[in-house]
């Protein structure tokens, strides 16, 4: 998850 | 919002995909039907052709990012997908992604004229002559191709993606028998429909497992190959996302 802040990130927004 | 006959979970299971396939992909799928997508001029071509590499590299990677935050979205309305642990989450989009953008792109494929939808109009591989990577750009439309034949229907893409994401078979999962639950339904749900519209003898002419894994890999290599001569553009000017998946 550290290495792959930004997918986390978006894994995480809720915009489905 | 299913009728009442799709009681069979599987034929849930593959309306749902459908439904979240089709609301990531682009073009949308009433796009595809008689499409009136122009071809790239000689003039634009050239446009193209005469773009510095590190220019023409930035561009396509914006746009394969595009597509990636697209399949972001298809994961995580896969119905399951989200109940797996993040870090399984994340090491199944790191591998699978890339794939799926790949087998996505043969929907906006023009097989007449063997050229592919490109920032609104159709290129062919020459187009993309400034990137310096001519073999991973014949392999792409080769794999376009031989899936556009195929002539796939939005329900085979989409769980042919949904298949490619919830891989039970990637290294570093945690918790793989779950992945292996969820990759069985999408597996059954498959084989159903393909009896269902008597599609069987698809699963024997789809692309090996090896043979988008060698284009992921190609792909990587490259990237690795534009840095070693462009040193610094990469981490200055690519999109974050792109960096973190291929870099």
């Amino acid at each position: 998850q550290e290495k792959h802040r930004i997918l986390h990130k978006l894994l995480q927004n809720g915009n489905s | 919002a299913c009728p009442q006959a799709l009681r069979v979970p599987s034929e849930l299971l593959t309306q749902s995909v459908l439904l979240s396939h089709r609301a990531t992909c682009h073009p949308r799928a009433e796009d595809l039907q008689g499409h009136r997508w122009a071809t790239f001029s000689r003039e634009e071509i050239c446009a193209y052709q005469s773009q510095p590499t590190a220019e023409m590299w930035q561009r396509c990677a914006r746009r394969v990012t595009e597509a990636i935050e697209r399949v972001v979205e298809f994961a995580k309305r896969l119905r399951g997908f989200l109940e797996l642990s993040q870090h399984d989450q994340i090491v199944l989009l790191k591998a699978g992604a890339m794939e799926v953008v790949l087998v996505r792109m043969c929907r906006a494929f023009d097989a007449a004229t063997r050229t592919v939808l490109f920032e609104g109009k159709l290129a062919g591989p020459e187009l993309f002559r400034s990137l310096g990577c001519p073999e991973l750009v014949a392999s792409i439309f080769d794999l376009a191709q031989g899936l556009s034949a195929l002539r796939c229907s939005e329900s085979e893409l989409g769980l042919l993606s949904a298949l490619l994401l919830v891989n039970a078979g990637r290294p570093w999962l945690q918790d793989r028998p779950r992945v292996a639950r969820l990759q069985g339904h999408l597996d059954v749900a498959f084989r159903v429909l393909l009896r269902r519209t008597r599609r069987e003898g698809l699963l024997a002419r789809l692309p090996s497992p090896g043979r988008l894994r060698a284009l992921c890999s190609q792909h990587l290599e490259q990237v690795q190959a534009f840095r070693r001569l462009h040193p610094g553009v990469v981490s200055a000017a690519f999109p974050p996302l792109y960096r973190e998946l291929f870099a």
